[in-house]
């Protein structure tokens, strides 16, 4: 038997607008920890990593490890109908084809259960080195969103540039050039407002703004977001979800001309 | 410019 639920169920539709427009379906891993959900987009070049600790629900049972591959168009459809401050149940039973989502709003007066079949995926999972970055960039979550938007109209690539004075976003196209520079912030009244960086060595990378954008989805889920990066490796792109877990996206970086 | 998939850095366990 497997049973999570959430209070705060406006968590999980975040999260499902964060990784819909990425992935088609993914597969996640029930465990007596968590929730885990490991998926690669279609085109292999980026990977999503959520990880939901048992924690963050207010009830969570898992009585044996159970792998639930979702077609994410159909979840979305499903949590779609849950209200902002509904509390979600999310259960199935072991060696199930169906989950079951259960929508409770706060006062109890209304209760919907809705049940989608689930479907056999094989997907390849992928070890992530637990790996030391060169640069971590730490800004306002809005930011991020605000730049990869406003250069995406300048080209199809956003180069990131690290060094320790802050940090560089650029783009070319057709019509100019555009240049955002950030600086680390000195002192700020809210953590979240902070521009941090910290390196160890100067880093550029170019990266595709399709991705990016899509990245920023996860906006909602948290006031800052984190950039890591080293020389020739995948970028990641990290959202904490509140005290539950967090999202993080890996992408490869663009390479020649 | 090219791009390589997430699999040349991560390899499927």
């Amino acid at each position: 038997m497997f049973e999570a639920r959430l209070v705060q169920g406006a968590l999980l539709k975040k999260v499902m607008e964060a990784i819909k427009e990425l992935l088609n379906e993914a597969s996640f891993d029930c465990a007596h920890s968590g929730i885990l959900l490991q998926a690669m987009d279609n085109s292999h070049v980026s990977l999503v990593s959520l990880n939901l600790r048992r924690e963050g629900f207010d009830k969570y049972r898992c009585d044996r490890n159970l792998v639930m591959g979702m077609n994410l168009s159909s979840m979305s459809k499903i949590l779609k109908c849950a209200s902002n401050d509904d509390i979600i149940t999310m259960k199935a039973q072991d060696n199930a084809d169906t989950v079951t989502f259960v929508f409770e709003s706060p006062k109890q007066e209304k209760i919907s259960d809705y049940e989608m079949k689930l479907t056999n995926l094989d997907q390849d999972h992928l070890g992530i080195p637990e790996t030391e970055y060169s640069c971590v960039i730490k800004l306002p979550s809005a930011e991020f969103a605000r730049i990869c938007r406003d250069l995406s109209q300048f080209g199809e690539s956003i180069v990131i540039s690290c060094t320790k004075e802050g940090v560089k976003f650029s783009a070319a196209g057709d019509i100019g050039t555009a240049n955002i520079k950030l600086a680390q912030t000195a002192t700020v009244d809210k953590e979240e407002d902070a521009v941090m960086v910290d390196m160890q060595e100067p880093v550029t990378l170019t990266f595709a703004c399709k991705y990016l954008n899509m990245f920023t989805k996860a906006t909602p889920l948290s006031p800052q977001v984190c950039l890591s990066m080293s020389p020739d490796v995948p970028l990641v792109v990290e959202y904490k979800i509140e005290d539950i877990g967090h999202i993080r996206y890996y992408l490869a970086p663009r390479i020649g001309d | 410019m090219a791009q390589k998939s997430i699999k040349v850095y991560f390899k499927p366990s």
